[in-house]
């Protein structure tokens, strides 16, 4: 079986001056938090904003 | 045995004559019943009733010559026989062992499943749907982040350009095959479901055109990288409800803890969230996430977030294995499968959940939709009636079934859910 989300988000940002809170210093937007082939339990967080 | 086989006399009898004729008799019998059946239905659809009864043809997937060939086996017969058989009650003294081999085999956490007595679990289907104990998956606290909606393996999971998704590296589908069109015109409810243009002729409205579609899509749609959304009626509370007649059963209704909680969380935004899709605006795009649950995961699904569902789509489809093997090799096969598309928003705009069925499984289960049925023989003939009725009329088969979920909450107009809550599973056969 198999789930597929889709889903609309706010674009990570190039911002030098504010923290880097995902890949390559982006901030304010969706930044995923897992790998390809990473397993995952219900619950755990595949992305922040 | 060997003794037994070597000396037992083998004598060959006659078969009676009264058994032959009975068999022909029956046959004879059944023959005449679907002729009646084909007319009767064929006189209900309006049409003159045929001569001689004409075999509906099959509906067969398009796609490569992967497809064309897995098309030629009984997948969906054999996923329901599959079904019957982990429906058999198991023997009580052979549960424990066979479902510690299963577990040994598939990588089951026995530990973690609600029952510890596996003797409870009269069957392998009851097993593969356990359920776990309460507190073994924690939510991740920060309410900004998106959980993963089931045990599994993230296949792939990325931001989609151009209206594509990747199933696997170079191997692309298109979201709107995924998700159905935008405009269900030739969709049938074959759960007895509403559907928007049935609506619109239950209320005496004329069937709009192509053009006043836009019209009307410019008034009450936003649309960005080819999806289109029903404005938000809940930041401006139920007088902006639209008219229209909604599905009448959907037995489940969302708590009102939900309700409130992801109304407030819809509401948390600096702004409302259509006014970031307008074509000119690049602060949101759309992203996607792909996960896998093997035969021993835990099978039932979980919100990923605070959203609200609008509509489901049910594709009845195929039921091709997705495995991940199957995933590089069959291009597109999310897009083949027998789906259940559920549409919606969440605080940031647009919201799905895809769950795409399989050979070894089978039935997709959602909570707070009695209605829907997968993996049916019904359904089938049901999606191949509307698929011929599209044809008659010259139009394309969307080839999904679609229902609303407004009224489950006049002020959402959709199902509320919340973060962590079950929304459903898949369950074997």
């Amino acid at each position: 079986s198999t789930i597929v989300l889709v889903f609309e988000a706010p674009v990570a940002r190039a911002d030098p001056g504010a923290p880097a809170s995902g890949a390559g210093g982006e901030a304010g937007g969706f930044h995923w938090q897992v790998e390809k082939g990473q397993k995952v339990q219900v619950g755990q967080a595949l992305g922040r904003i | 045995l060997r003794t037994a086989l070597r000396n037992t006399k083998v004598q060959w009898y006659q078969i009676p004559v009264g058994l032959g004729i009975g068999f022909l008799g029956l046959v004879q019998f059944y023959k005449v019943s679907s002729r009646e059946k084909e007319a009767q239905e064929q006189a209900a659809r309006g049409g003159e009733p045929e001569s001689r009864p004409k075999k509906r043809p099959r509906i067969r997937p398009d796609g490569p010559w992967q497809v064309q060939v897995m098309s030629t086996l009984p997948l969906k017969a054999l996923s329901r026989l599959w079904g019957r058989f982990n429906e058999l009650t198991i023997p009580y003294y052979l549960r424990v062992p066979g479902f510690k081999l299963y577990s040994w085999v598939f990588g089951v956490k026995i530990h973690e499943a609600s029952e510890d007595d596996l003797h409870v679990y009269p069957n392998l289907a009851s097993f593969f749907y356990r359920q776990l104990k309460p507190g073994v998956r924690p939510l991740d606290p920060d309410p900004h982040a998106l959980l993963s909606p089931a045990d599994g393996v993230v296949l792939q999971f990325g931001q989609i350009e151009g209206g594509d998704i990747e199933q696997v590296k170079g191997m692309t589908y298109n979201i709107d095959a995924l998700l159905g069109e935008t405009t269900p015109s030739t969709s049938r409810s074959s759960s007895g479901l509403s559907t928007p243009s049935d609506n619109q002729a239950r209320h005496g409205e004329k069937t709009l055109t192509a053009e006043e579609e836009l019209v009307k899509s410019d008034e009450e749609f936003a649309r960005v990288n080819g999806i289109s959304y029903t404005l938000p009626n809940l930041l401006s509370g139920p007088a902006m409800a639209q008219p229209h007649e909604e599905a009448t059963d959907q037995s489940v209704k969302p708590s009102p803890v939900s309700v409130s909680e992801v109304r407030a969380d819809l509401a948390l935004g600096e702004k409302p969230w259509y006014s970031l899709l307008s074509h000119e605006s690049s602060k949101t795009a759309l992203y996607y996430a792909v996960v896998y649950l093997s035969p021993g995961d835990y099978h039932r699904f979980h919100s990923p977030t605070n959203w609200v569902v609008e509509r489901r789509r049910h594709f009845a489809g195929e039921l091709y294995s997705v495995s991940p093997y199957l995933q590089r090799t069959l291009p597109g096969l999310f897009t083949l499968n027998e789906r259940v598309v559920l549409l919606g928003r969440w605080r940031y705009g647009f919201f799905s959940f895809v769950p795409v069925g399989a050979t070894n499984v089978g039935s997709i289960v959602v909570n707070f939709d009695r209605e829907l049925r997968t993996n049916s023989l019904t359904t089938d003939t049901a999606a191949d009636r509307a698929a011929e009725e599209a044809a008659a009329r010259g139009e394309p088969y969307s080839g999904f079934a679609e229902a609303t979920y407004e009224a489950a909450s006049p002020v959402l107009h959709g199902h509320a859910l919340r973060r962590g809550e079950e929304m459903g599973g898949f369950q074997l056969g």
